[in-house]
């Protein structure tokens, strides 16, 4: 027996709500919901199938698919690439505002030295107020090295800085931090774009917030258009969050999500788990 | 952009005469999604639509053009209901000190809306100064000095004092003495898991005493906004909301969601980073941004 169009149609609608309101965004929704029924009407069932455990294992596929979009990346393996070519690796972070990449760069900067890689920051939000400050404090906390130039100073300079003194102290890492930024804002992007064309980044990193709705979509979107991802970091996942988000981002970008966030402290950096997001979303 | 295919399919769908079933039903699906896209919580969503239905059943929809008209009046007028319908001034004393305390989710543009809120109360007059009660996140006290020395506004802060409480009744006291009649109190950000900063808040605000506690709101929150609004309506008696980063592509679903899980009025949107960006809330345009 085929599921009918009218049975596909009601999961459908079930399915809908549920991943809305595990934070899903709309467009994202759509298209698993697209996917699932396209699948679901290909299986044929007997009435000794538990059609129960098909719809779950069909729906989990969808998921999977989507959150596994291409290669995962290994950051470790990554920076002993980069050793062995004797150039640092360099990373910049972006995102919109207030999302945690600040905060992100310091996690990842314990991560590399409890992994006994060495790194240096470059306080590449030359705008904010407080900023340069803020980043100097997480080096002075995890004895980091933070290359920074005045507030108002061009932050293309300051990554560009920071690689030569990453390149001449034989620094294996260099992290880019740069001002919070709407996705929407053409002037932004297009600073954006200058610091990774002066600083050409080995991985670019969009930092998204997890409890952000469908402004997740366009954020993906305009980054990944306008600069390239090669991965996501999704912060915030500690303010229990359902984990919607981290399948938009992967939805749109494509890529990974290489980290997430779950705290405050340095060592609330988890690696991206796709069973972490499934166990949340499927019933 | 998103209203325009709500308008859209109320457009396709009300286009012949009176509509059957199935166009009803048609219309619900369109205005869902938009509203779901716009980031309304779920169940709100699900029950401005509900009323919809309800009200253009009940006085029954004219016909032709007049028809989609009446259908996206009934959407707004539902969806206003939700902000109330007039507008919801700071109320300031005239006679004695005011004391406002800020809160939020972690990074929603408190500290920010500290600086922009201290130059719209001085602009009337006020003598206004800040607190920093946030001695966790490093650098937050360097970046309200900056942000309010450019209009000269004082600060204070002690980010070595582990104890919140303490900053807070000294920074207060202190700029009392000094005659300031008009004290914000920033705050760190905490979420509705973190129940130790939970507790902390709800210390600092029955020891201060603030005539106004506010929740700073990012505008990009989706469908996790109205349950973290309720959490910190439960720990302590929130006033109202400003509602920051309108000035990214979302639609502010989550911040009305979170005005009324929290039951309070918004009285500010920020669309920008600069100081000035700082509007008082009119629900009509919020409205209309809202549903396009
Ligand atoms: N609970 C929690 N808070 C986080 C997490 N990541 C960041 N934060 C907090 O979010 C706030 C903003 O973090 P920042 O690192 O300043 O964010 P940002 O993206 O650099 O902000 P801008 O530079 O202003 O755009 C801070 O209070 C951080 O402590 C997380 O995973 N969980
Ligand atoms: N584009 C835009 N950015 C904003 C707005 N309001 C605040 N920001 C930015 O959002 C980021 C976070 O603002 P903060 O004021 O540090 O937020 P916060 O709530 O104090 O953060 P925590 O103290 O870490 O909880 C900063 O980059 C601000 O400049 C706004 O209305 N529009
Ligand atoms: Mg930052
Ligand atoms: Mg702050």
């Amino acid at each position: 027996t085929d599921f009918s169009i009218k049975s596909i149609a009601k999961v459908n609608k079930e399915l809908k709500d549920i991943l809305i309101k595990n934070e899903v965004a709309v467009k994202t929704t759509d298209e698993i919901c697209k996917r699932f029924a396209k699948k679901l009407s290909k299986i044929e069932y007997t009435r000794f199938s538990n059609t129960r455990s098909i719809v779950l294992t069909t729906l989990r596929e969808v998921l999977l698919e989507i959150l596994t979009p291409s290669q995962s990346i290994d950051l470790i393996e990554l920076v002993k690439i980069a050793k062995e070519r004797k150039n640092p690796l360099v990373i910049a972070f972006f995102g919109v505002n207030g999302v945690g990449k600040t905060l992100s760069i310091a996690k990842i900067g314990k991560y590399l030295m409890d992994n006994g890689y060495s790194s240096v920051f470059a306080a590449g939000d030359t705008f904010r107020a407080g900023s340069i400050q803020q980043l100097q404090k997480h080096g002075d906390n995890l004895n980091i090295r933070v290359i920074a130039q005045n507030y108002g100073s061009d932050a293309a300079a300051v990554a560009y800085d920071a690689i030569n003194h990453a390149t001449s102290k034989g620094i294996d890492v260099v992290l880019i931090d740069t001002a919070g930024r709407m996705e929407t804002n053409s002037n932004l992007m297009a600073e954006l774009q200058k610091i990774c064309k002066v600083s050409e980044p080995d991985l670019k990193f969009f930092v998204g917030d997890a409890l952000t709705g469908n402004a997740l979509i366009s954020q993906a979107k305009l980054f990944n258009q306008k600069i390239g991802i090669d991965a996501s970091i999704l912060n915030k996942i500690d303010a229990d969050v359902k984990g919607g988000a981290a399948v938009s981002v992967t939805h749109i970008s494509e890529k990974p999500i290489i980290f997430l966030g779950v705290g405050q402290n340095y060592e609330d950096l988890e690696s991206f788990s796709v069973e972490m997001i499934l166990d949340n979303i499927l019933p | 952009k998103l209203g325009s295919a709500l308008n859209t399919a109320i457009s396709k769908i009300l286009r012949g005469g009176p509509p059957d079933k199935e166009q009803i039903r048609e219309l619900k699906n369109a205005m869902l999604k938009a509203l779901l896209e716009a980031d309304v919580q779920f169940d709100l969503a699900a029950e401005v639509v509900n009323e919809v239905e309800r009200k253009s059943m009940d006085k029954g929809l004219p016909d032709g053009l007049s028809r989609k008209k009446s259908v996206l009046s009934i959407i707004h007028d539902e969806l206003s209901k939700f902000l109330g319908t007039r507008v919801y001034p700071l109320t300031l004393h005239p006679d004695r000190p005011t004391l406002i305390m800020l809160v939020g989710i972690q990074g929603s543009g408190k500290t920010t809306t500290a600086a922009k809120l201290a130059k719209y109360i001085q602009k009337r007059g006020k003598k206004v100064a800040v607190v920093t009660v946030d001695n966790f996140r490093p650098g937050a006290y360097e970046q309200l000095q900056q942000l309010c020395s450019s209009i000269k506004v004082p600060v204070y802060g002690d980010p070595e004092n582990k104890n919140a409480v303490k900053i807070a009744t000294d920074g207060v006291k202190k700029f009392l003495d000094e005659k300031y009649n008009t004290i914000i109190i920033d705050t760190a950000g905490r979420h509705k898991e973190e129940k130790a900063l939970l507790k902390e808040m709800k210390e600092l605000t029955d020891k201060i005493k603030p005539d106004e506690i506010i929740l700073v709101v990012d505008g990009n929150l989706g469908q996790a906004a109205h349950d973290q609004a309720s959490a910190f309506a439960e720990v302590t008696k929130v006033g109202s909301v400003i509602v920051t980063k309108m000035d990214g592509s979302a639609k502010g679903g989550g911040s009305l969601s979170a005005a009324v899980a929290a039951n309070v009025p918004i009285k500010f949107l920020a669309d920008g980073e600069d100081i000035d960006s700082l509007e008082e809330f009119n629900p009509t345009s919020f409205v209309g941004r809202l549903i396009g």
